[in-house]
């Protein structure tokens, strides 16, 4: 089961090194930006995770809604991994605008691992089509999940955001979606 | 069978978008560096990839073996990924001393997927143990070698170093088998 890997995978090679170290990033990145009206809502100290279940993924959220814009990115994280010197992880930060047109500041992105996904789905010799996808998907949000809720280093520092496709037909049902989660009471 | 997974993973979302790139890194480095004695052996314009059998991998090469030495990073590539804004991908160059004391540059780096199949042979709520790793770590080579095998934009561009632990007493182990890698004819 290639999602149950690829889930273990994001949990011990990304999620375990970087969100531990992201409060003090955005701390750091609001010192230097000098704005005091940013990252007020509940969840804007947390990493929101998309997950879309068709698995189709943008690499600049503003292609999908153009009540999202691209802010900076937070400053890099060096990690010194597996021989490559001084490895760097980063998130970017987006500027989301809610309907009354106020903005809200994230740090946003969409689960890798979905990418592999996709595109094992593509190539034939990979072993699984898009019919097994959707199943994929949804197993590697389960188990990623479970991995989390049992994650001390990782508690309350991420949300994971299931992206449905029914609102196909709504260009702005991604903001809409992280702004829900945004502003969502624990 | 999780190193399947991981295989497709390692060639789709990291193999595939930085071997084409390769050749161009390493010729900016050596006009940057102004040296025109590195990088002479047959295999030093390809990414070494070593797969250590036991899965035991160190964050620097040369904490492995003393005759090998950071000696810097090739210079970065930013690419738009999933939401992150330039992320960077970027490899390190060693100076690997062989027995006569000559110095032979490469580009090196452990397989990092095999970091997630170590840990999760230690993490018991992932569902297999240090006897199925050995065997994970196989299949992850033997997949990987195919999936390359086939692939039109990496060929020529990279060697698997199967790493047997089998020399654990020779301290310089490590050393020796990235320059047979490196010199060897095609
Ligand atoms: N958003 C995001 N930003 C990151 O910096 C990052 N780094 C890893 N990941 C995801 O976490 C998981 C574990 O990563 P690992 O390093 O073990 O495997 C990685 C690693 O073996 C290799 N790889 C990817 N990027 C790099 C890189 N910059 N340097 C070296 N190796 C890399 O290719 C595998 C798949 O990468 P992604 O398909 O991008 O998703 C990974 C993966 O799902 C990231 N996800």
């Amino acid at each position: 089961n290639v999602a149950h890997g690829l889930a273990w995978s994001f949990y011990l090679g990304y999620l375990r090194l970087v969100l531990p170290r992201l409060e003090d990033s955005i701390k750091a990145f609001i010192a230097k930006h000098q704005e005091s009206f940013t990252f007020l809502d509940r969840g804007s100290k947390k990493l929101l995770i998309l997950i879309p279940l068709n698995a189709s993924i943008s690499d600049k959220l503003e292609d999908q809604d153009d009540r999202i814009c691209f802010y900076d990115n937070l400053p890099n994280n060096e990690i010194n991994r597996a021989g490559v010197r001084g490895r760097v992880y980063k998130h970017s930060v987006y500027r989301v605008q809610d309907e009354q047109g106020k903005a809200h500041d994230c740090v946003v992105e969409y689960a890798t691992p979905l990418l592999t996904l996709y595109s094992m789905s593509q190539e034939s010799s990979a072993g699984f089509g898009e019919p097994e996808r959707r199943q994929q998907v949804l197993l590697f949000y389960k188990t990623l999940q479970e991995i989390l809720d049992r994650s001390l280093e990782c508690r309350n520092r991420y949300k994971l955001i299931l992206l449905n496709d029914e609102q196909e037909d709504d260009s702005h049902a991604l903001s809409k979606a992280i702004l829900r989660h945004l502003q969502q009471q624990e």
